[in-house]
């Protein structure tokens, strides 16, 4: 993030740092105790599953802390339409963990905007672990940055021909002043506060880059994919959950016992 | 359907715990 601030503790308990390989790639957020929301872009196809873990309750990256926990993948579910009608179009992904997250005062999961959420006038704000300098420098604190939202007319005329705004993308920055989200804020959220209640309404997805404030970020819309998150949440199983080896062997004891019981008569 | 869990009313999924709410004020 550029031309923000150190976040203190428990100020954005929803978000995530998703790690590949031990190191921070991506953002995320929790929107349930097994779901963490991302940008597909962050979960390629050539990429190693095993290789990602996903941390909650984290504002220093260097150092975890009373609250932070630490989770494996379980299953990661890319929109239908990612890369389908336009190149970084449809950039949503759920995350479903292999465990369940205990919520605490630094971990807590964020609102998802509904289709109808109107967004005029909303004061938005952007975190992540991105870069702080167009040079590349990386932050150790999770940085904050309020952003002002673009209406799509305005940023298709920013962008011009450069690249067409989808119906599914937001777009949010501030072309004055050099704030907006780079390298490494992927997937993570943007934020809203309506009526004392967080929503998120968008996804860092793309850009041309930080350098240049007359090209706003580009966030995929969540309330654009708010039904299709929905659906997933509800529908796909929890994860199976391994059997710790005493109760495998009870299972196995009750198995045998019920069988004996099952013969003793035909003796 | 067995996995299905039940929705409350805040909007958030999870039966105990209401969606969006910090416990810290902003500035």
């Amino acid at each position: 993030i550029l031309g923000g601030a150190d976040a203190l503790e428990r100020r954005w308990p929803w978000q995530v740092s998703v790690h590949y390989g031990g190191f921070h790639v991506c953002g995320g957020s929790i929107i349930d105790e097994y779901w963490v929301l991302s940008a597909a872009h962050c979960f390629n196809r050539d990429k190693n599953m095993e290789a990602f873990d996903i941390y909650v309750g984290l504002v220093d990256l260097r150092f975890a802390g009373n609250h932070t926990q630490w989770f494996e993948v379980n299953k990661v579910i890319v929109h239908p339409t990612y890369e389908v009608y336009h190149p970084v179009g449809g950039d949503v992904a759920l995350v479903q963990l292999k465990s369940r997250i205990v919520f605490s005062d630094s971990v807590l999961p964020v609102c998802i905007a509904s289709p109808d959420v109107n967004l005029h006038n909303a004061t938005c704000w952007s975190t992540g672990w991105g870069l702080v300098s167009p040079q590349g420098h990386v932050p150790n604190k999770l940085q904050e940055v309020q952003i002002p939202l673009i209406s799509l007319p305005l940023c298709r005329l920013l962008y011009g021909h450069l690249s067409y705004i989808m119906p599914d993308m937001l777009c949010a920055g501030d072309i004055r002043d050099m704030r907006t989200v780079c390298e490494g804020d992927s997937g993570g959220p943007l934020v809203c506060e309506f009526n004392h209640t967080w929503l998120q309404v968008g996804i860092v997805s793309w850009g041309r880059g930080c350098v240049y404030p007359m090209y706003p970020a580009v966030y995929a819309r969540v309330s654009y994919f708010s039904k299709w998150i929905r659906y997933h949440m509800e529908h796909t199983p929890p994860p199976s959950q391994p059997l710790p080896a005493l109760a495998r062997v009870l299972g196995v004891s009750v198995s045998v016992l019920a069988a004996l019981l099952a013969v003793l008569p035909m003796l | 359907m067995a996995h299905r869990r039940p929705r409350s009313q805040s909007g958030a999924w999870s039966p105990d715990v209401a969606c969006g709410h910090r416990y810290i004020q902003g500035k």
